[in-house]
C-alpha cells in the first residue's frame, strides 16, 4: 500500500 | 541527494519565488498562463500523495508542501486576486489535448500497473508539457516580461538539472529511471529555443519578442 511505495525525488 | 538534484531543487524553488514576486510586486498576473499553473497544481497534487503517509526527510517534506501551497496560491492570484489583469484571450491552449493523451499513456507505459504508480506517472508525463499553455501563450502575445523571461529560464533549468541528477545516480548508484528520464527530456527540449531566445537577449538586457 502506500506506505511502502516511496519515490524519493520531488 | 547530490548536487545537482540539490540545484535543480533550488532553480524551481527560485523559478516559483520569482513568479510569486512578479505578481506580488507588479499586482497583475499579465502574461502569465493559468492554465499552466492549473496543470502544475495537477503535478503536484498527483505526485505528492504520499506527502502525509510516508516520511522521506524533512527537506523533501517541507519542499512539497511549499510548492503544492504556492502552486495553489498562484492561482488565486491568477483567478481571484488578480483577475482583472489576467488575459485569458491569450491563454487559449486547449489542455484537454494534453490531459487526455497524457492520461491514457500513463496507463499504458508505466512501471506497474498499481493506481499510486499510474497517477504517479501521470504527473511525470504531465509535467512535461504542462509548460505548453505558457509558451504558446507567449507566442501569441509576441513578447514576455524580463521578470517571467527569469521565472521560464529556472523553471526550465530545474528539470535540465534533473537529467544530470539521473546521470550521476547511474553512474553513482546504479539508479535509473526510464519514464522520469524520458518525460525529463522531453520537458527540457520544450525549453530549448525559449534558452536560446534567454541567452542571446535576456543576458543582453533586451526584452524577449517572438516573432508574433
Amino acid at each position: 500500500d502506500i506506505a511502502e511505495w516511496v519515490k524519493d525525488e520531488l | 541527494m547530490n548536487i545537482f538534484r540539490l540545484c535543480g531543487d533550488m532553480s524551481h524553488l527560485a523559478a516559483i519565488i520569482i513568479l510569486l514576486l512578479k505578481m506580488w510586486k507588479t499586482r497583475s498576473v499579465a502574461g502569465i498562463s493559468g492554465k499552466s499553473q492549473i496543470l502544475f497544481a495537477t503535478v503536484f497534487t498527483a505526485r505528492y500523495l504520499d506527502l502525509f503517509t510516508s516520511f522521506i526527510s524533512i527537506y523533501n517534506t517541507c519542499m512539497k508542501v511549499f510548492f503544492i501551497g504556492t502552486v495553489y496560491f498562484t492561482i488565486y492570484l491568477i483567478y481571484m486576486k488578480f483577475k482583472a489583469t489576467y488575459d485569458s484571450n491569450h491563454d487559449s491552449f486547449r489542455v484537454e489535448f494534453l490531459i487526455v493523451p497524457v492520461g491514457g499513456l500513463a496507463f499504458l507505459v508505466n512501471h506497474e500497473f498499481a493506481p499510486l504508480e499510474i497517477i504517479w506517472t501521470f504527473s511525470i508525463y504531465l509535467e512535461s508539457v504542462a509548460i505548453l499553455p505558457q509558451l504558446f501563450m507567449i507566442s501569441k502575445t509576441g513578447e514576455a516580461e524580463t521578470i517571467t523571461s527569469h521565472y521560464l529560464f529556472a523553471l526550465g533549468s530545474y528539470r535540465a538539472l534533473y537529467l544530470c541528477n539521473w546521470i550521476y545516480r547511474y553512474y553513482a548508484e546504479g539508479f535509473f529511471d526510464l519514464i522520469a528520464v524520458v518525460a525529463g527530456v522531453v520537458q527540457t527540449i520544450l525549453y530549448c529555443d525559449f534558452f536560446y531566445l534567454y541567452i542571446t537577449k535576456v543576458m543582453k538586457g533586451k526584452k524577449i519578442s517572438l516573432p508574433a
